[in-house]
């Protein structure tokens, strides 16, 4: 067989999103949808009030409640939804 | 379900809506047709009306945006945000708002409604056979007048049945030329034009003139995608533009080469090398009738739901042949009753074996032994397994005498399920216990003894007050404990300690009513009030370091300010107004029903 040809990976005019990481990603969900902002409150760290924000919405969302983000999660978090927060007005 | 701070609803039930503007992607028909079903859904199970009108200001406006479309939530492009809307009220509250930079379909793929033609208006039938090729999008080849065309069967070279695609060679919408097509070139401030153009707008919709200057006639509207129309990127509804060259190769059709997602693109010039135009492929799409739906639920004062299945959950999924989940239900008749559709079946004095059930909106009662003529009151003692140095620890406390309130005689007859609500309920020796001025019914799912009562407060357990706001039997000594405003009493057997303050427990001023306990294994039990929760140590009488919490850190998707907390059949119910929340001990809402009807088995 021919070897396979390197793949040309292009980042695409007005498509910048992409580029963000996961856990960008899980911040601006978390905030964005009203988690983030109470557990903020309570402070404890960038880290730990990540994992009360995630626990926050796994429950409320119906995923497994483990803090982290794990597929599951993220892959909610990439999923088409409605722009109204789920917490707060 | 939840519903938004303050119960916002409509104050009137004959609301109007009106669609500001349609989208590109799909006739006006369509979507007219499917935000009317999307309302639908809604009255079908409420005494709510939905008009539509056409000009001033509806109850409900209906508008399409993409990005910033101004009212300070931007959305994002295509996927993401797909709309939102703003709970009731006057002003942009109510208005439903749809991004369109998602492709707008029915839910399974670009919806491509014909006109002119011999199909009377059909959709097109993808693929069809046309001279012997097969084909998947519309045609302009058997033409010369570049109008793109497709069959509505799966052949036109056997059934010769087709119609017209939308293009803006053939009509525009919206704008002021009553859906005159673009007239090519033309010219617009001072610039010649041969193809539609977003220049001149912030909006991103694409337009035309449809006369050859627009600068000198100001007629213009705006044209309808094409179905090979792509989908975000930078080029918005424009068509694909089939061979284009990426990277130096020719391409023919939509291509996933250069990205890692998979998705399929393509250029919407000759060449995306020079010119870096680009969109996606219309994929499936998004359902308007689903995501509007939901949208309206907003609209009338739903908030997002918990319930993965249910209409008001935050998520996009696609069903074939949608239902109104009972959980929406529930919601919106929360808020606004019942339809005018048929009452309940109102249940026989004798069942008998021919008679069948009949169908009613209200929830079935499990079954039920048939009510004894004279209730016969179970016994009610609480145990009496205290600690003798408990006790003397708790009569050396002062004790501030409260005024009892002495209960009128209470009617044994008295139904529980005519009270609209309880004003505290848990379970006491296996029984669920439900509290309401001055009287008390019991219910025993393992007895099935059905709902005994009512009973009186006064004579089971002397110098309570008639209403107690939560009460709960602590697992090990089996005492129960009783709070009304800020005291709390102990109970063992017909002996009382109390009243007392609930400070004596910790409990600082900033609470209010204890509105429920939820005992958590031996000697622990969470108390309620407000949006916060202490967490008691029974034997030492003391509530831990580290409280109150906020309820919704842990309680996550059950109401803030419920009336009733407790725990039943080792799980916690939280209720409020006629309604309860059921969650299991790992915190997932797995049941929201009626207190009436689920947990009192009322008929």
């Amino acid at each position: 067989p021919l070897p396979e040809r390197p793949r040309a990976l292009v980042t695409f005019p007005g498509e910048l999103a992409s580029a963000v990481s996961d856990v960008e990603l899980a911040e601006s969900y978390l905030q964005r949808f009203g988690y983030t902002s109470a557990a903020e409150r309570r402070s404890g760290g960038r880290r730990a009030a990540l994992g009360r924000a995630l626990r926050r919405m796994q429950r409320r969302l119906g995923l497994p409640d483990t803090g982290r983000l794990d597929a599951g999660t993220l892959a909610t978090m990439r999923a088409p939804r409605c722009g109204v927060p789920d917490v707060g007005r | 379900f939840l519903t938004f701070e303050g119960d916002l609803k409509w104050d009137h039930t004959d609301l109007t809506y009106r669609v500001l503007n349609y989208s590109p992607d799909l006739d006006r028909a369509v979507i007219d047709d499917a935000f009317m079903r999307a309302f639908k859904v809604w009255s079908d199970v409420t005494p709510l009306t939905f008009t539509q009108i056409y000009s001033g200001e509806a109850d409900i406006m209906i508008m399409f945006g993409s990005g910033e479309h101004g009212d300070g939530y931007p959305f994002d492009g295509k996927d993401g945000l797909l709309a939102h809307a703003f709970p009731p009220g006057a002003g942009v509250q109510g208005d439903a708002h749809f991004d369109d930079d998602e492709l707008w379909t029915l839910g399974t793929g670009i919806e491509v409604k014909t006109r002119y033609g011999n199909a009377g208006g059909a959709s097109c039938h993808f693929p069809f056979v046309f001279e012997g090729r097969s084909y998947s999008r519309c045609i302009t080849e058997g033409r010369t007048d570049g109008l793109p065309w497709c069959a509505t069967t799966a052949s036109y070279d056997t059934d010769k049945r087709y119609g017209f695609c939308p293009s803006e060679l053939l009509y525009t919408y919206g704008g002021n030329s009553d859906g005159s097509p673009c007239v090519f070139p033309f010219v617009f401030d001072g610039t010649s034009y041969d193809a539609c153009t977003t220049d001149g707008r912030s909006d991103g919709y694409r337009w035309c003139s449809t006369t050859a200057s627009f600068d000198r006639d100001k007629k213009y509207g705006f044209c309808p995608n094409r179905d090979t129309a792509v989908v975000g990127g930078n080029s918005q509804g424009d068509p694909c533009v089939f061979p284009f060259t990426f990277l130096g190769q020719s391409y023919s059709a939509c291509t996933s080469a250069g990205r890692q997602d998979g998705k399929l693109w393509c250029a919407t010039t000759a060449s995306y090398d020079d010119d870096k135009k680009w969109g996606f492929c219309p994929d499936r799409g998004y359902s308007i009738f689903l995501v509007a739906a939901h949208e309206f639920g907003h609209a009338l004062g739903l908030d997002h739901s918990s319930v993965r299945e249910a209409l008001m959950y935050p998520m996009y999924s696609y069903v074939e042949d949608f239902q109104l989940h009972a959980d929406d239900i529930k919601g919106i008749q929360y808020l606004y009753g019942r339809g005018s559709g048929p009452e309940p079946t109102a249940p026989a004095p004798v069942p008998t074996e021919e008679s069948e059930p009949e169908p009613s909106g209200e929830p079935e009662p499990t079954e039920e032994p048939e009510p004894s003529e004279e209730p016969e009151p179970v016994p009610t003692e609480a145990g009496s397994t205290s600690t003798t140095e408990e006790q003397e620890e708790e009569e050396e406390e002062e004790v501030t005498p409260e005024p009892t309130v002495q209960p009128s005689p209470v009617d044994p007859s008295r139904d529980a399920c005519t009270e609209r609500s309880f004003d505290a309920i848990t379970e006491i020796n296996g029984e669920l216990h439900f509290f309401k001025n001055g009287k008390y019914w019991t219910r025993s799912s393992f007895w099935k003894s059905g709902l005994q009562g009512a009973f009186s407060i006064a004579d089971t357990w002397p110098g309570l007050p008639a209403i107690i706001d939560a009460a709960f039997q602590d697992v090990l000594t089996k005492r129960v404990f009783f709070f009304a405003g800020r005291h709390f009493w102990v109970f063992s057997g017909k002996s009382v300690l109390g009243p007392r303050g609930i400070e004596k427990l910790g409990i600082g001023k900033e609470a209010g009513r204890i509105s429920g306990a939820l005992q958590r294994g031996r000697g622990k039990v969470l108390l309620f009030s407000g949006e916060s929760y202490w967490r008691l140590d029974v034997k030492v009488q003391r509530v831990d370091k580290g409280y109150p919490r906020a309820t919704d850190d842990v309680f996550t998707g059950v109401p803030l300010d419920a009336r009733n907390v407790f725990l039943y059949q080792d799980k916690y119910h939280f209720c409020q107004g006629s309604f309860y929340w059921r969650m299991t001990p790992h915190y997932q809402v797995d049941r929201v029903g009626y207190v009436k009807y689920d947990i009192l088995q009322c008929p």
